[in-house]
């Protein structure tokens, strides 16, 4: 099955 | 903050209030930006809209503004539909001001918005070099969405050399759009364009893509930007003055 991701996983927190 | 044609900036607000209902605007001398999350942190949408794309502009310090985006869509319906419209807010004021303006001046009305203090994420977003870039109209792309959505909560695009295909299936069964590359373009308005390093198949919720699709009104073309295990980049632009950028968290394998 596949999982929704969040942003966070791709992008950094500046 | 001065347009002649405010309708734009309507659209813009029409374009995020779904997806974010508060944001941070930031406001320099080279324009105004704005990155919001959504409350899930699935989607993100990065707003650029440069200072020479109004007809006047100035901003003598830098601020953050805190500001409603539902409240504001509210007072922005009530503008006429070739209004002007100004934004302005004074030193110190916690209230941002909406000013319209009739075409042949004979209607002035004047808001104001109180401004919010928000805590505001921002995260950092490479600069992507994608597998596959697409361009098609962007009421195709509303279309594409809206059916999808019938089949399935998802919707798998591939793209191939041919061309671009979203699938979807569900309790239903299943369904699939295929589009293919136009090889003449007449009207660029209506070309569907596909530049592809690499082949791609990525699946994304089909309700965050109809939320993007709801800035559709400020562009005829939307571009579709994709890579293996990378967001999507959905970016809609905003004539001569910048664009809206949304981006979507992939589905991946458990």
């Amino acid at each position: 099955s596949l999982l929704q991701s969040t942003l966070q996983c791709f992008f950094n927190q500046s | 903050a001065r347009l002649l044609h405010g309708s734009i900036f309507a659209k813009v607000i029409e374009g995020l209030r779904e997806l974010v209902n508060e944001a941070t605007w930031e406001c320099s001398g080279n324009g105004i930006t704005l990155q919001a999350m959504d409350s899930s942190h699935v989607a993100l949408v990065s707003l650029v809209m440069r200072s020479e794309g109004f007809e006047s502009y100035r901003c003598d310090r830098n601020m953050s503004l805190g500001i409603s985006l539902v409240s504001m869509s509210k007072v922005l319906k009530t503008m006429g539909k070739d209004d002007s419209l100004t934004i302005r807010v004074n030193d110190d004021s916690d209230s941002i001001i909406i000013a319209m303006e009739s075409q042949n001046q004979d209607k002035f009305a004047d808001y104001e918005l109180r401004l919010m203090d928000l805590d505001s994420e921002h995260l950092g977003i490479p600069d992507t070099d994608y597998s596959c870039a697409i361009k098609m109209p962007s009421s195709e792309f509303s279309r594409i969405c809206r059916d999808m959505s019938i089949m399935g909560d998802s919707v798998l695009i591939c793209t191939t050399k041919e061309g671009v295909k979203f699938s979807a299936k569900g309790d239903l069964g299943q369904g699939s759009i295929r589009l293919v590359q136009t090889t003449n373009i007449e009207k660029e308005e209506e070309a569907v364009i596909i530049e592809m390093k690499e082949a791609v198949a990525l699946t994304f919720a089909v309700r965050y893509l109809s939320m993007f699709c709801k800035a559709a009104p400020l562009s005829p073309q939307v571009g579709l930007s994709l890579s293996e295990d990378t967001p999507l980049m959905c970016e809609f632009k905003i004539a001569e003055m910048g664009h809206v950028r949304f981006y979507l968290a992939p589905k991946i394998e458990d």
